[in-house]
């Protein structure tokens, strides 16, 4: 059985919280936080890693207009990796790519999908790091604080519209929660994350969990 | 207070001709940032008015005619003529129309307020009778705030008008989103706050996901399999 609670920002494998700006690049991001994660745990080093470089040269996704976690994994093998934030700083729009390999200071070697079992998943969050997912964004436009869990008709796992990034896991007042790295700034939400009831699904949190793999 | 201040107090239904302003107001609002020919038409009105503050509080229901769509930069799929069964809350302060609620639905799915009853007890801003004194004067002293706090700056007067309709509708929204929560969590004004639900939906995020058309990835063992 997993820990009864995990927080990877707490140990070091979580960078910042980001802001996508007016551009619909959630996928960019929860992409990005998940290969930080599995970086930190290969080599030890967190490094902060583009979005540009995905939304410029990620040819099958559509940068503003969205975009799949599986495609941008796709996208980094076939690229031959990611340049840090600071090489290739976000935008917040397309712009023609200007990837360079020799700048590229992580590489992946595949990408996997996840359990859409919550115990394991919190298990495999403990051992392996933070995981891409990807929700239904219900009433996250007036989200301040606390535990969303709202109920199963008003958030259906199949009106997916949102990925963010798991990084850690526990229990408030007796009430399980995942915590959740957000895209949106840090005025938003609890100085940025989203914290959303485990173990009922809630929200299809646990229907599209993936990750990179750095051998 | 004597019967005729009480009734005054409640709601009474409107006669149609006292119905009509508001409803093209409401309908002024529903249309906006629409080009000509995908403007919704009003239907049939009928609605329920009571004091408030200054001025008068209008519970309406509308249908509205959507008009056909064929177009395919607008509508994915052709969309035939449909008629809507609108909500909306209209306050009539001193002349100035402000909508304070817009629910609109497809006629036959439409939940009718009267059986949400459990929402409209959690909309005290709207539901008190009377109205509290100068209600819009306070929507408007919290929106300023709001305006200040994320540091918005609106072109236009009418813009600003705008904004404060769509940040007022999207307080009631918040409260109902909080009324269903059976988590802990809170929602109320956020950054997003004088966003329509289109609007947040378009910029911020991601449709595309839901069709998970991606690359199939192969499944990762369980930890406990390792």
């Amino acid at each position: 059985a997993p820990p009864p609670e995990w927080d990877w920002r707490s140990k070091g494998a979580v960078t910042k919280v980001k802001d996508q700006g007016m551009c619909g690049s959630c996928w960019a991001f929860s992409v990005t936080g998940n290969v930080e994660g599995q970086w930190f745990l290969k080599e030890g080093t967190l490094l902060s890693l583009s979005e540009q470089e995905l939304l410029d040269c990620d040819k099958v996704d559509k940068a503003c207009l969205g975009g799949l976690p599986s495609n941008a994994y796709t996208a980094i093998m076939t690229l031959g990796g990611l340049e840090t934030e600071d090489d290739y700083s976000y935008q917040g729009h397309l712009q023609a790519c200007s990837f360079s390999a020799k700048k590229a200071r992580v590489y992946i070697n595949d990408s996997v999908e996840l359990s859409q079992n919550e115990q394991k998943l919190a298990a495999w969050l403990a051992k392996k790091g933070p995981i891409s997912v990807a929700i239904n964004a219900f009433g996250m436009q007036f989200y301040r604080h606390g535990i969303s869990h709202p109920l199963r008709p008003l958030c259906s796992p199949w009106l997916i519209d949102h990925a963010v990034l798991l990084v850690g896991y526990g229990n408030r007042s007796g009430i399980p929660f995942w915590a959740i790295k957000n895209s949106w700034g840090t005025d938003w939400g609890e100085e940025g994350y989203y914290y959303l009831h485990r173990g009922s699904g809630a929200c299809g949190v646990n229907t599209m969990a993936s990750s990179a793999v750095v051998n | 207070a004597p019967p005729r201040q009480a009734a005054d107090a409640q709601a009474r239904e409107a006669a149609y001709p006292e119905l009509l302003g508001p409803a093209r107001f409401a309908l002024e609002m529903y249309n906006r940032g629409r080009a000509a020919g995908r403007r919704a038409a009003l239907g049939a009105v009928r609605g329920r008015v009571r004091r408030a503050g200054h001025g008068s509080l209008f519970s309406l229901k509308a249908t509205l005619e959507e008009p056909p769509c064929n177009d395919p930069t607008v509508c994915q799929l052709p969309v035939s003529k449909k008629t809507l069964l609108c909500s909306f809350e209209v306050l009539d302060e001193l002349g100035k129309h402000m909508l304070l609620r817009r629910d609109c639905g497809p006629v036959d799915t439409k939940v009718t307020d009267d059986r949400n009853e459990t929402l409209s007890s959690v909309l005290p801003l709207l539901n008190k009778d009377p109205l509290p004194q100068d209600f819009s004067v306070k929507m408007a002293s919290v929106f300023k705030e709001f305006v200040t706090t994320y540091n918005r700056t609106y072109e236009t007067k009418e813009e600003a008008e705008w904004r404060m309709s769509v940040f007022s509708n999207n307080m009631v929204r918040a409260q109902k989103i909080q009324a269903l929560d059976r988590g802990t969590a809170q929602y109320g004004i956020t950054k997003f706050s004088d966003l329509t639900e289109e609007e947040f939906r378009t910029i911020y995020l991601n449709p595309l996901l839901r069709e998970n058309r991606g690359k199939k990835m192969r499944l990762a063992k369980s930890v406990s399999d390792h």
